[in-house]
C-alpha cells in the first residue's frame, strides 16, 4: 500500500459487501476495516453510496474493540443531538442525495496511531421490477487498493430465476472473468474478490480500478397465474406480475411545456424523445399533443389513432415545436381532460383502456393559475379519477414537489428527468414503463379474517414489465392454506386468478433453505407499508397526514429504519469526548445537486 | 380416443373407439347455427412397439365461438385464449377463469377446464398427467359434454350428433367371444349392429383411475352408429 513510493497512512484492509435478497428483499451489509499505520492521530472517512429506495438499518463503528451502534430515533429528538453537534462546529447531515439514484452516507472518525476501525452499515430495500427486471446496483469507490476486496450477492427466489446479468462498467474485457456467476433454479450466487494486482490500473501504478457501479439484474420465472405467495413467520408477501396477457389499449395526451426556460438543449432534447416515442406508439392506441407557454395550443384539438399516417404528421409537428413565453400548466392540464372527455363521449377510444396524461415541465406556473395548490385542486376535480396523470419535472428549477402531488392525487407518478445528454433516453424510459398496460382494476382478495394490515391491495393498472406486491399479517392461529385471489379486467376479458399457499409447508421449505434470514417477509411488510405511508402522506390532508405520520414513525422505529421521519445517531468515539452524527434521509424534493463543471477544479482539505 | 354415448333417455351407454393417424384433426363438435366449432388433435404414444395397434389419444382441442369471436386452444401443456388479434395464455398449474359476457372459462390447476356458453352449453376437458418418464405413454386430453340443450338441431361432429337424444333398441343379449362380455344386438339410426358389453371410463370425477361406465361397444370404429366414416370428420386445421 504504497503511494508515489510513500508509505498510505491509512490503509483500507478489507472491504466487504454481502447482500441477501430473497423474494426481491434485499439485505446488504457492507463491512470496511481501515488501519491507521502513522505515528499521529488520523481521521478515517466511511463514505458508501447507498440506493435512495434503500433504508438504513444499522450501522456501527468498532475502534479498539469497542463497537459504537447508531439508534434510530425520532427525528425531532435526534435534532436535539444534532443542534448540539452543530454548536461545537461538527459536521452533521450524514446521507446526501448523490445524483439519480444514489445517496451518500459518510462518517468519520480519528484512529489513534496503529490503530484500527471496522465501519459496518446495513441497509435494506425491495427491488423493484423495471422494464422486466430488479436491479441491484452496489457502488464501488475504496478509492484506494484494497487487501481483501469482496463482494457477495446472494439470491433466492422461490419462483426460479429466469436470467441473471452482472455488469460492472469498471472491469475491463479481460477482467470480466474475476466476477463468478452461480445459478441453479431458485438460488444464485455473484461473487467479486479481485486481487491487489487485479485491481490495479496498471502493473505498477497504485491507482484502482474500482470505481464504478457493480449491476446486478434478474429476473423471475413467470406465467399467467395469481404469482407466488410466501409465508414466513406470520407474514406473507405477495407478488404478481402474469406473463402471457394481452395489451389494453392505451390514449395519451402529451402535454409539453414550451415556455422560455425550455429553450436550447431541453426543447430539443423533448422533441427528440417525443418523436422517438410517437414512432413507437402501437397502432391501437390513440394520442394527442398539447404544448403551452403562456397559451395553450392542441395538435388538430383532437385525439387521433397512431396510425402511420396520424404518427408521421404528429412528428412533423414536433419538430417544429420551439420555446418561448410563460408556463400555464393549469388551462393545459384541464384542456388535456377535456379532450379526452370529449373523445369519450364522441365514442372515439376503445371501451377497455387505459387514459393517460403525461406532462412534461421544467419549471413552475407563472402564468394563468399560478397558485400551485388551486392547479391541483382544478385537475383532482375535472379529471375525477378518470385519468391518470403523470408529471415528469424537467432540469433544476422544477417545484418537483408540486407535480408530484397532482400526479399521486390523480392515479399517477412524478418523475425527474435530469438535465443531461441522456434526457431524451429517461423520458423514452419513463414511456416504455406505462407504454403497455396488461391489466385494470386489480384486486387483490384474502380470506377477511385471516389477516391484518395488508399493504394497498387494489391497483388501477398493471403495466408490463412491473410487478405488484402486497403483503400482510396473518391473524388467523388455525389457517392451514392461505388462499389468494386476482381479480381484474383484461383488454377483452374478466379474469380471476387463484393461488393456495399451504402455511406450514411454505415455512418449511424457507426454514430449510438456512439461505437467508427468516423474518424477511416482516421486514418486507414494515417496508412496503412504509412506503406507501409516505406516498399517501404526500397528498394527505392535516388529519390524515398526522395519522399517517404517527404510524410511519411507528414502524420506523420499531423496524430499525432510517426514513424521512426517523434519523439514526450514531456516537462518534474521540479522545476525551464523544461526539454525535445524525445520518437523516433526503427527500426527493429537495433541490437536485447540480453537477460540477468541467473547468472548475475542486480542492478540498483532504 | 374413446366415446361414450347415453342413450334412451341416459338409461344406457354405447361406445366406441376412433382409430386415427397421429397428427389427424376431428371435428367433434359443429352448430353452423351458433358458429360453434370443436376439433381435437390425435397424438400417438412415444414409441411404436411393433406388432401391437397403436392407440390414438386427444392431444389438443380447438374450440371456436365465432359469435363471440373467441378461440381457445387447449393442450397438454397450455390453454390459449385468442379474442381477435390477441391472446392470453394459461398454463395447467394456474387455477384461474375468464369470463366475457356469458362466455366463460375456468381453469382448475393440473386438473379441469370448464367451458361456460351461458345457460347454451357447458363442456369440461378434463387433463390426464402421465409420469413423465413413462416410457410409452404421454399426457392426453378428455372431452365431455355436460349440457348441450342450446345447440341446435344442425350440430354435427363425432360428438355432436348424438347431442339430440338417440333412441337404440337392444335385444338378444346372448353369449360373446369373451367370457363375461356378452354380445347384443342393436338397432340405431336405421341399421343393425353387432354390439358387446363392456366398460369404458369416466374421468371426471376421479381424474386417475376414473369410473366404470357399463356400456356397448359398436366395433369397427362405431361403424353404423357414427354418421359416415371416421375420416369424414377429419378437418384440415384446430380453427
Amino acid at each position: 500500500t504504497e503511494e508515489h513510493g510513500k508509505k498510505r497512512d491509512l490503509e483500507i484492509h478489507a472491504m466487504k459487501i454481502e447482500s441477501k435478497v430473497s423474494s426481491r428483499f434485499a439485505h446488504t451489509v457492507v463491512i470496511s476495516q481501515v488501519l491507521n499505520r502513522a505515528n499521529v492521530s488520523k481521521e478515517a472517512f466511511f463514505e458508501i453510496e447507498l440506493p435512495k429506495t434503500a433504508f438504513i438499518t444499522n450501522f456501527s463503528m468498532t475502534l479498539d474493540g469497542v463497537t459504537h451502534v447508531g439508534v434510530v430515533k425520532e427525528k425531532e429528538v435526534a435534532q436535539k443531538q444534532y443542534q448540539q453537534a452543530v454548536s461545537r462546529g461538527q459536521t452533521a447531515g450524514l446521507v446526501k442525495v448523490s445524483g439519480r439514484k444514489m445517496e451518500k452516507f459518510k462518517v468519520s472518525v480519528n484512529i489513534g496511531p496503529n490503530k484500527k476501525v471496522i465501519f459496518e452499515l446495513t441497509y435494506e430495500e425491495l427491488l423493484k421490477r423495471h422494464l422486466g427486471a430488479y436491479e441491484m446496483q452496489i457502488r464501488v469507490k475504496p478509492q484506494q487498493l484494497v487487501n481483501h476486496f469482496q463482494i457477495d450477492v446472494h439470491i433466492f427466489e422461490p419462483q426460479g430465476i429466469a436470467f441473471l446479468n452482472v455488469d460492472a462498467n469498471f472491469l475491463t474485457n479481460n477482467l470480466t472473468s474475476i466476477v463468478k456467476k452461480t445459478l441453479t433454479g431458485t438460488k444464485a450466487h455473484v461473487s467479486f474478490k479481485p486481487t491487489l494486482e487485479q485491481q490495479r490500473k496498471c502493473p505498477d501504478c497504485h491507482e484502482t480500478i474500482l470505481d464504478g457501479d457493480f449491476i446486478i439484474k434478474y429476473d423471475v420465472n413467470r406465467d399467467l397465474s395469481a404469482g407466488s405467495v410466501q409465508v414466513v413467520n406470520g407474514y406473507f408477501v405477495h407478488h404478481f406480475a402474469p406473463a402471457n396477457l394481452a395489451r389494453i389499449p392505451k390514449n395519451v395526451i402529451f402535454v409539453i411545456d414550451h415556455s422560455g426556460s425550455m429553450s436550447g438543449t431541453k426543447m430539443r432534447q423533448t422533441n427528440e424523445a417525443l418523436v422517438k416515442i410517437l414512432g413507437d406508439m402501437d397502432t391501437k392506441d390513440h394520442f394527442g399533443i398539447i404544448i403551452f407557454d403562456d397559451n395553450i395550443d392542441t395538435w388538430k384539438d383532437t385525439i387521433f389513432q397512431a396510425t402511420l399516417e396520424n404518427v408521421f404528421e404528429a412528428k412533423k409537428f414536433v419538430k417544429t415545436i420551439s420555446a418561448r413565453g410563460g408556463t400555464n400548466i393549469n388551462d393545459a392540464m384541464v384542456k388535456a381532460v377535456r379532450l379526452l372527455d370529449k373523445a369519450y363521449q364522441d365514442k372515439q377510444l376503445p371501451e377497455r383502456s387505459v387514459s393517460m396524461i403525461i406532462l412534461l415541465t421544467d419549471g413552475h406556473p407563472n402564468s394563468g393559475e399560478s397558485n400551485p395548490t388551486r392547479i391541483q385542486q382544478n385537475v383532482k376535480n375535472v379529471a375525477d379519477g378518470k385519468y391518470n396523470v403523470y408529471c415528469l419535472g424537467f432540469g433544476y428549477d422544477v417545484n418537483y414537489n408540486f407535480l408530484e402531488i397532482m400526479a399521486l392525487e390523480n392515479n399517477g407518478v412524478a418523475r425527474r428527468i435530469y438535465e443531461d445528454s441522456d434526457a431524451p433516453l429517461q423520458l423514452q424510459g419513463f414511456y416504455d414503463e406505462v407504454a403497455n398496460p396488461l391489466l385494470l382494476d386489480i384486486e387483490f382478495q384474502y380470506p377477511e379474517n385471516a389477516i391484518s394490515e395488508s399493504t394497498q391491495a387494489n391497483f388501477k393498472h398493471l403495466f408490463a414489465g412491473s410487478e405488484i406486491v402486497v403483503a400482510g399479517k396473518i391473524v388467523d392461529n388455525s389457517l392451514d392454506y392461505l388462499r389468494a385471489d386476482v381479480i381484474a379486467k383484461t383488454a377483452n376479458e374478466n379474469l380471476t386468478l387463484q393461488a393456495e399457499v399451504k402455511i406450514s409447508g411454505a415455512e418449511n421449505i424457507t426454514q430449510q433453505q438456512q439461505y437467508i434470514f427468516g423474518d424477511f417477509t416482516e421486514r418486507l411488510w414494515a417496508y412496503l407499508t412504509i412506503q406507501q405511508l409516505l406516498e399517501k402522506r404526500i397528498s394527505a390532508e392535516t388529519d390524515e397526514k398526522k395519522n399517517l405520520t404517527d404510524r410511519i414513525l411507528e414502524l420506523s422505529l420499531k423496524y430499525s429504519f432510517v426514513t424521512p421521519l426517523t434519523s439514526m445517531v450514531v456516537t462518534k468515539p474521540e479522545e476525551n469526548k464523544n461526539d454525535t452524527f445524525v445520518a437523516d434521509k433526503p427527500s426527493e424534493d429537495e433541490k437536485v445537486a447540480r453537477p460540477s463543471f468541467p473547468g472548475h477544479s475542486m480542492v478540498d482539505s483532504d | 380416443p374413446h366415446f361414450i354415448i347415453s342413450i334412451n333417455d341416459r338409461s344406457d351407454a354405447i361406445c366406441f373407439n376412433i382409430d386415427g393417424k397421429p397428427g389427424a384433426i376431428l371435428n367433434v363438435v359443429t352448430d353452423p347455427s351458433t358458429d360453434f366449432v370443436v376439433n381435437g388433435e390425435l397424438i400417438g404414444e412415444k414409441k411404436i412397439e411393433k406388432n401391437v395397434k397403436m392407440n390414438t389419444y386427444f392431444g389438443k382441442f380447438g374450440i371456436v365461438n365465432n359469435q363471440m369471436d373467441m378461440k381457445v386452444e387447449v393442450s397438454t401443456k397450455m390453454i390459449t385464449v385468442f379474442h381477435g388479434e390477441d391472446k392470453i395464455i394459461f398454463p395447467w398449474s394456474s387455477t384461474a377463469s375468464l369470463t366475457k359476457e356469458s362466455f366463460s372459462i375456468s381453469i382448475a390447476k393440473e386438473k379441469n377446464l370448464t367451458l361456460t356458453m351461458g345457460d347454451d352449453a357447458t363442456f369440461v376437458i378434463v387433463l390426464h398427467r402421465v409420469w413423465k418418464n413413462h416410457p410409452l405413454h404421454r399426457d392426453f386430453l378428455g372431452f365431455y359434454t355436460l349440457d348441450s340443450h342450446r345447440l341446435s338441431n344442425r350440430t354435427h361432429g363425432l360428438l355432436g350428433q348424438f347431442y339430440r337424444e338417440v333412441n337404440a333398441e337392444i335385444y338378444n343379449i346372448r353369449p360373446g367371444l369373451d367370457q363375461g362380455k356378452p354380445d347384443a344386438t342393436m338397432i340405431v339410426k336405421g341399421h343393425k349392429l353387432r354390439v358387446t358389453r363392456g366398460y369404458q371410463k369416466d374421468y371426471r370425477l376421479d381424474p386417475k383411475r376414473g369410473t366404470n361406465i357399463p356400456c356397448w361397444f359398436v366395433h369397427y370404429n362405431g361403424k353404423g352408429f357414427i354418421d359416415g366414416i371416421p375420416t369424414d370428420y377429419v378437418v384440415t386445421s384446430l380453427f
